[in-house]
C-alpha cells in the first residue's frame, strides 16, 4: 500500500513527479484508466485527470478535484494515492467494480497546478492561483470564490490582495474554467467531490446562503453515512452539514456552481487534521488520512451508483 | 524560498459575534501581516493564524486587550517546514 517501484504513495511529492505517476497509472491499467488533459494553467502547466472507465458512451460520472487550494498538500496527495486504489481495487473490491461497471470517475490530483509549484518553489503556504491583477501588487485570485455560484457574494473579497480575493468575474481563473468547461461538455455528471484541507469537516451545498439545499436531507444523510465509514477505519471525527452553516459563508465555491448546475451528490472533504500542523501535516499522516477518506469517497460513491437521479 | 522564522501560529478563540468583531479589526489590518488560515465566523469556530515574529509582540497584545483567548498551536513554523523538506529530500533520494 504504501509504494510501487516508483512512487512513493506515503510522501509529498513535486507538479512533475505527479503528473509522472498519473502517467504511470494510465500505462498500467490501459483498459481502465487514462490520463486526459482538460486545459493549462495561467503559466501555461498543463491540467490532468485520470479518468477511470469500463467503457460505455458518456456514462454518469464523479468528478474528484483536489487541490484547488495549493497549500493543502495533503489533498493532492490523497488524490493520486486515490487514483491507484481505484485501479487496483477494481475486479478485487466488489464495490469499486460495481461503481465502475456504471459510473465513470474523473480524477483531477492538481487543480491549481501554478500554485502547487509555487509552494514548492517559493512559499509553501500559497492558496491562490498565480494569474496577475491588475493595478495590484498582489497576485492570485482564490479559485474557490470563482465559480459561478453568488460570485461575489458573502465570504469572498474583492481585494486582490485577498486570500479569498474572488477575482475580476466567475471563471476567471483559467483553471477553473477548464473543469466548468470540460463538465459542461461531457454533460452527465452526477457528483462532485473536491477535498480540502484541514478541519475534518464533510460539508454539501450551499456555502452561498444559510437557506437549505433542496436535497438537504439527502446530502445530510449521505454525508452522516460516509463520515461514519471514514471513522470507522481508526476513529477519525468528521463534523458534518451545510458549508455555511458548518464553517462560514463562502459564495463563488465549487460545490455551490456543481449543485447549481444539476450535480446533485456535491459534496466537500476538508481533511486532517483540527490544526495542530494545519496544512503542514506530517507525511506521516498521508495514507492514514488517504485510507480513511477512500471510505467516506466510497461509502458517496456507492450511494451515486444506487441513485442515478 | 520564503522562511518563516520565528513565526507563530496562534489559534484565538472565537466565542460570540463581538469577538468576532474585534477579530475583525485584525482580519482587515494590513500592519500585522498576518495570515490568516481560517477565517473568523458566527460560529464560535476557533481562528487559526500566522503571525510573523515581527508581530508576535503587537498581536498579542491587541488579543490581550480585547480579551481574546489565544494559544499557540505551532510555535516554530519554520522547524516544521525544514522537517517537511528533509522527509522530502530523503524521499527524492530513496
Amino acid at each position: 500500500e504504501r509504494s510501487n517501484n516508483t512512487f512513493n504513495y506515503g510522501a509529498y511529492h513535486t507538479l512533475e513527479t505527479i503528473y509522472q505517476e498519473m502517467d504511470n497509472i494510465a500505462t498500467d491499467f490501459p483498459d481502465l484508466a487514462s490520463r486526459v488533459k482538460i486545459g493549462q494553467s495561467f503559466e501555461n502547466r498543463p491540467m490532468y485527470v485520470l479518468k477511470f472507465s469500463t467503457g460505455g458512451e458518456q456514462r454518469p460520472a464523479i468528478w474528484l478535484n483536489a487541490g484547488i487550494h495549493s497549500r493543502e498538500w495533503i489533498s493532492q496527495a490523497t488524490a493520486i494515492w486515490t487514483a491507484r486504489k481505484i485501479v487496483s481495487d477494481y475486479g478485487e473490491d466488489p464495490a469499486v467494480t460495481s461503481i465502475l461497471e456504471k459510473v465513470d470517475i474523473f480524477l483531477l490530483p492538481v487543480a491549481n497546478p501554478d500554485g502547487y509549484v509555487y509552494t514548492h518553489t517559493q512559499n509553501r503556504l500559497w492558496r491562490k492561483t498565480r494569474s496577475l491583477n491588475p493595478g495590484s501588487r498582489c497576485v492570485g485570485t482564490d479559485p474557490n470564490r470563482n465559480w459561478n455560484a453568488s460570485f461575489a457574494g458573502e465570504g469572498a473579497s474583492d481585494n486582490p490582495c485577498s486570500e479569498v480575493y474572488h477575482g475580476p468575474h466567475a471563471n476567471s481563473e483559467v483553471e477553473v474554467k477548464s473543469v466548468v468547461d470540460f463538465i459542461q461538455k461531457h454533460g452527465n455528471f452526477r457528483c462532485f467531490i473536491d477535498l480540502h484541507s484541514y478541519s475534518q469537516l464533510l460539508m454539501y451545498p450551499y456555502g452561498y446562503t444559510v437557506k437549505k439545499a433542496p436535497d438537504a436531507e439527502e446530502l445530510d444523510d449521505v454525508a452522516r453515512h460516509a463520515a461514519a465509514a471514514l471513522a470507522s477505519l481508526s476513529g477519525t471525527k468528521y463534523q458534518v452539514g451545510p458549508t455555511c452553516t458548518t464553517v462560514y459563508p463562502a459564495s463563488g465555491s465549487s460545490i455551490d456552481w456543481a449543485y447549481d448546475n444539476g450535480i446533485k451528490y456535491a459534496f466537500t472533504f476538508e481533511l486532517r487534521d483540527t490544526g495542530h500542523y494545519g496544512f503542514l501535516l506530517p507525511a506521516n499522516q498521508i495514507i492514514p488520512t488517504a485510507e480513511e477518506t477512500w471510505l467516506g469517497l466510497k461509502t458517496i460513491m456507492e450511494h451515486v451508483r444506487d441513485n442515478l437521479y | 524560498r520564503e522562511k518563516f522564522f520565528g513565526d507563530q501560529v496562534f489559534r484565538i478563540n472565537v466565542r460570540n459575534g463581538d469577538e468576532v468583531s474585534k477579530l475583525t479589526q485584525l482580519v482587515n489590518s494590513d500592519n500585522f501581516k498576518l495570515n490568516f488560515w481560517s477565517s473568523p465566523s458566527t460560529l464560535g469556530r476557533p481562528v487559526d493564524v500566522l503571525v510573523p515574529s515581527i508581530s508576535l509582540q503587537p498581536v498579542k497584545s491587541f488579543l490581550k486587550s480585547q480579551g481574546l483567548e489565544y494559544s499557540v498551536t505551532i510555535d516554530d513554523l519554520q522547524a516544521l517546514l525544514d522537517n517537511e523538506d528533509e522527509e522530502m529530500q530523503y524521499n527524492e533520494g530513496q
